[in-house]
């Protein structure tokens, strides 16, 4: 069926989704947060 | 989504005229199909057996600008100019719409300077106002200008008719994805049970601590 | 009957009987008990249009009504309405800047068909939890003198936002005077610093009641497909990057407790051994409040985070 082959095709072609540096840097940053309030959270907890 | 609604009864409509016209009527079929301003998608027509059957014909070079329409690009029009017939304006801009598509199959992020190129457009103006009104208005692309990058960041484009070659590697990314996707529910499941273990631990060993506490004071 | 659908149940409750409700307000029996009321039943409807009023409002309280009725010990809840004022936790009744707005409405309501009455306000404390302050306690206890029966529900947007669930709280004030037999236990909740002296004045002089929600079958297809339409959003957003701000108030608000906890240690001289058992028992549950508090943080944080990991492992990690 080629109208469904064409709409996946173009869905395919959208990944990967965001892929750029930027994303990267503020996702990684966004992680080394995260993990540090955990950190810190279970000093408190200790 | 919406393109191949949008589209869906355009394509019934053409498919139905190259069953019901003869041969020779067959080249104005083709010449409107290839003008509609709503029509990005060619493959049915093409797969239509008096259209096949124009091969070998004083008419087989409307199947090669149906051909053209349905995976080529302006640039490949330009290629083999001689060869085949004079365009009208409306499929002149139409063969432009399918080649942004084919751009962006490759590339998210389109240099101006290349689509300028590739489109034989003189200024920046000229092919924003393109990309603008008749590509993001008609829907087959979204995405954002950027003017001081000076390229096109594609966020979405209309699938064009499939080659037979492309089939393959749709294939294997579905697979990929799909491993990648039952990989992560295993894992979610992974952790999900090592959390309710941990869970389990801790309960029971502050019970444990607490009990002791308790055996501690009754014993002092 | 006790073989009907839920949606059969809920589609009933949207009947209103004008000879029960009058009958209600003739007996009054809340006049008679001060716990009378317990329950709340709120109706999706209500739900979404206060908790969508409360979240345009940003970091400014927003105030309204809500429509309904009385069921036994239950006010249900069918609707609410904005009102056009805000900074309601600034000055005593500020409803009184909206008197007209309510009356016009309450009487166009009326010519429209729908009948039911004003049954309670609602407001928003966007960050600081779900509580009443000194003011909300002296114009719910106003309410309750001269428009019983009358409810007041707060909503925390912000946290609705960070918990990933709605934040709200539904309380009736007591008598002036009166003292609460029973301790009420509610759910613990963080309170900001700046806020727990005003927390804590009043939280003996009013109570929680238990809400629930209940949908008509029309609204459950239409959520459905409100669904739908959204989940993109839904997808897309992430609580991580939305509610920075609230994130950063919050570990500033738990760094000056831990501090203030410090500082009460150390102006006892330090010692364990040396402090009175009560004063040492109210640091620990000080301290285990801190501990309790920077976990919930920390759990919300993860929960983004995770959101966020999967996301890119879906939707980044596939290459043509």
């Amino acid at each position: 069926e080629n109208s469904l082959l064409r709409q996946v095709s173009s869905l395919l072609r959208r990944l990967p989704v965001i892929e750029s540096e930027k994303f990267q840097d503020d996702f990684l940053m966004e992680y080394n947060d995260t993990v540090l309030i955990t950190y810190l959270a279970m000093i408190t907890n200790c | 989504m919406d393109i191949e609604q949008k589209q869906a009864d355009l394509i019934d409509y053409f498919v139905k005229q190259a069953h019901n016209h003869k041969e020779e009527s067959l080249p104005n079929v083709i010449v409107e199909a290839t003008s509609n301003s709503s029509l990005f998608a060619f493959s049915e027509i093409l797969a239509v057996p008096n259209i096949t059957q124009l091969r070998g014909t004083k008419y087989s070079v409307f199947v090669d600008v149906l051909q053209l329409f349905a995976h080529g690009t302006w640039s490949d029009y330009k290629k083999n100019v001689e060869r085949l017939p004079p365009m009208v304006p409306d499929q002149i801009r139409k063969l432009k719409q399918l080649s942004v598509l084919t751009f962006a199959e490759t590339n998210k992020v389109l240099p101006y300077d290349k689509l300028m190129q590739e489109l034989d457009v003189s200024n920046v103006r000229e092919l924003e106002d393109f990309l603008i009104n008749e590509c993001m208005y008609s829907g087959i692309v979204r995405g954002k200008l950027d003017q001081l990058r000076r390229c096109f960041e594609v966020q979405f484009a209309a699938g064009r008719d499939l080659r037979p070659e492309q089939l393959e590697n749709m294939i294997r990314t579905l697979e990929s994805w799909s491993t990648s996707s039952d990989n992560l529910l295993v894992s979610i499941q992974d952790k999900i049970k090592w959390a309710d273990t941990k869970s389990e631990m801790n309960k029971k060993h502050q019970k444990d601590v607490e009990d002791r506490m308790e055996a501690a004071k009754k014993s002092s | 009957s006790s073989s009907s659908s839920p949606s059969v149940d809920s589609d009933a409750l949207y009947f209103y009987d004008e000879t029960t409700q009058t009958r209600y307000q003739k007996e009054k029996p809340w006049a008679k008990d001060p716990h009378y009321f317990k329950r709340v039943r709120i109706s999706a409807l209500a739900l979404l249009k206060m908790v969508v009023h409360a979240r345009s409002g940003g970091t400014i309280e927003i105030m309204g009504l809500m429509q309904g009725k009385i069921d036994g010990d239950a006010i249900i809840v069918m609707d609410a309405f904005a009102l056009p004022v805000e900074g309601t936790e600034t000055r005593v009744n500020a409803q009184a800047d909206a008197y007209e707005y309510m009356v016009d409405y309450s009487t166009t309501n009326k010519q429209a068909g729908r009948l039911e009455n004003v049954v309670g306000w609602y407001h928003s404390h966007p960050g600081y939890g779900c509580w009443l302050s000194g003011i909300d306690v002296s114009t719910q206890m106003l309410n309750q003198q001269y428009q019983e029966p009358f409810l007041a529900v707060v909503i925390d947007p912000t946290r609705t936002v960070s918990a990933g669930k709605v934040d709200i709280g539904a309380f009736r004030t007591f008598p002036e005077g009166y003292k609460a037999p029973d301790e009420h236990v509610s759910e613990y909740q963080t309170i900001p610093l700046n806020k727990i002296e005003d927390f804590g004045v009043h939280c003996k002089q009013y109570y929680p009641l238990d809400i629930t929600y209940f949908k008509s079958s029309l609204d459950c297809r239409l959520l459905d497909l409100l669904w739908n339409k959204y989940w993109v959003n839904t997808l897309s957003s992430s609580p991580l990057v939305g509610n920075r701000d609230y994130v950063a108030g919050q570990i500033s608000d738990l760094a000056e407790k831990l501090e203030q906890a410090e500082n009460q240690i150390h102006s006892r001289g330090g010692g364990g051994s040396f402090l009175l058992p009560g004063k040492k028992k109210e640091e620990e549950s000080q301290l285990k409040k801190i501990t309790r508090d920077s976990s919930k943080i920390t759990v919300e944080q993860v929960h983004g985070l995770m959101s966020q990991v999967i996301k890119d492992t879906l939707f980044n990690s596939v290459r043509q």
